[in-house]
């Protein structure tokens, strides 16, 4: 039921 | 303890058991020299006569230094030899043998330190540089700590700052007040120099006048009560007595110069206290500006409580990066920080603070903002209820 997240800004990513 | 007198008997002639240090004693007359063996013999053939004078009061004492006189104890000799007045050459020599025996010693105790230290250095200087290490890499106390000597460092500055600010402050009205004075000072020169002038002005037009009439017209200039003047002659010479009396005319002047006095004293007491509150507010705004700047260096910008947006989750979400991201259960509340990157630009991501306080990123699309307080409480009732 929850939507997508909203693609990661760049200080998110993990990688 | 012995006499000159009565000198006490050699051991290897008191007792026969005592090979030892007899043997040490020989080798100690080889090492003399000629002249000391020459003295010798004399010494020797007199101690002995001595020696056997006094044997009967000495005679126990062999016994006891032959029970407990063990192998190793022939450095007692040297003493004996010491105390007792055989004798220059006697006194000196096993003096001698025992300064020998003494740098051995000495040099073996000597060795003994030296390696002890050369350890006991190295394994200190191991030890301090571990722990020298262990500090360095450990971020507990010594981060702690560095911290709070950094902000130690900065309080001091900051008073420092504030102190040198006061003195600048100081100076730079110390010297206005000087300026006003100066000032205050140029323009009563100038005064003086313009009635001094027109001091002249007017001599000169008098004595124009005395010329014009002395010279019937043809030289100077008319005075303009010409008419008047060519009758009363004295009324000019009157006026210019006034003028230079400061008579009535003067006195007017003077009277409205007071009046109007206090205008330069106004200015400069309003120079002297506005200086500095101007400079004071000035630098409170650059302060305010200063801390917003860094502030907004921290990539938070400052938190005002009555422009602080709420926001409720919709969803659950479950951060896959935990040390940016927070955590949310659904219906949960929370304060909206920031909805710019750490950068400042615009962001799907917001910086949010949890009701239990923890600060992290959140995608926008899983909560909802509450408008107004009245909502919040409204909203804070129905999960109340719920």
């Amino acid at each position: 039921r929850p939507p997508r997240p909203p693609p990661k800004p760049l200080h998110l990513r993990t990688e | 303890m012995s006499s000159t007198a009565v000198p006490r008997p050699k051991p290897w002639e008191t007792s026969a058991s005592l090979e030892e240090p007899q043997r040490n004693a020989q080798s100690l007359s080889a090492m003399m020299t000629s002249n000391q063996q020459d003295s010798r013999p004399t010494e020797e053939s007199n101690n002995s006569n001595s020696a056997s004078e006094s044997a009967p009061e000495v005679l126990p004492r062999p016994a006891a230094l032959n029970s407990s006189g063990t192998y190793g104890e022939s450095n007692t000799i040297p003493g004996i030899y010491g105390n007792s007045n055989y004798g220059i050459p006697y006194d000196n020599n096993p003096y001698s043998m025992n300064s020998i025996y003494g740098n051995s010693i000495g040099r073996y105790g000597y060795g003994g330190s030296y390696y002890g230290n050369n350890y006991g250095s190295f394994y200190g200087g191991g030890y301090g540089a571990g722990a020298g290490y262990g500090m360095n890499n450990g971020s507990g106390l010594g981060e702690s700590t560095k911290a709070t000597f950094q902000l130690i460092e900065s309080l001091i500055g900051a008073v420092t700052g504030f102190a040198q600010m006061l003195e600048s402050t100081y100076m730079a009205t110390h010297n206005s007040f000087f300026t006003m004075i100066s000032v205050a000072e140029q323009f009563g020169n100038l005064k003086e120099m313009l009635g001094s002038f027109f001091g002249i002005f007017a001599i000169m037009k008098f004595l124009k006048k005395i010329l014009y009439r002395a010279t019937k017209g043809r030289l100077g200039i008319p005075p303009k009560n010409f008419a008047e003047s060519e009758g009363s002659k004295n009324k000019l010479i009157e006026d210019f007595q006034k003028f230079n009396d400061s008579g009535t005319i003067n006195s007017n002047e003077k009277a409205t110069r007071r009046k109007i006095s206090w205008k330069p004293l106004l200015f400069f007491l309003m120079a002297v206290f506005g200086f500095p509150y101007l400079l004071n507010k000035f630098i409170t705004k650059l302060q305010t500006s200063g801390t917003i700047r860094a502030s907004q260096g921290n990539g938070s910008e400052p938190i005002d409580p009555s422009k602080l947006e709420f926001a409720r989750a919709l969803y659950d979400f479950v951060p896959e990066n935990p040390e940016m991201e927070v955590a949310l259960k659904k219906g949960d509340l929370m304060a909206i920080l920031s909805k710019k990157d750490p950068l400042g630009r615009d962001s799907d991501w917001w910086k949010v603070r949890t009701k239990n306080g923890n600060i992290g990123y959140i995608p926008y699309n899983y909560i909802e903002i509450i408008k107004r307080r009245k909502k919040i409480e409204h909203v804070d009732d129905e999960t109340r209820t719920h």
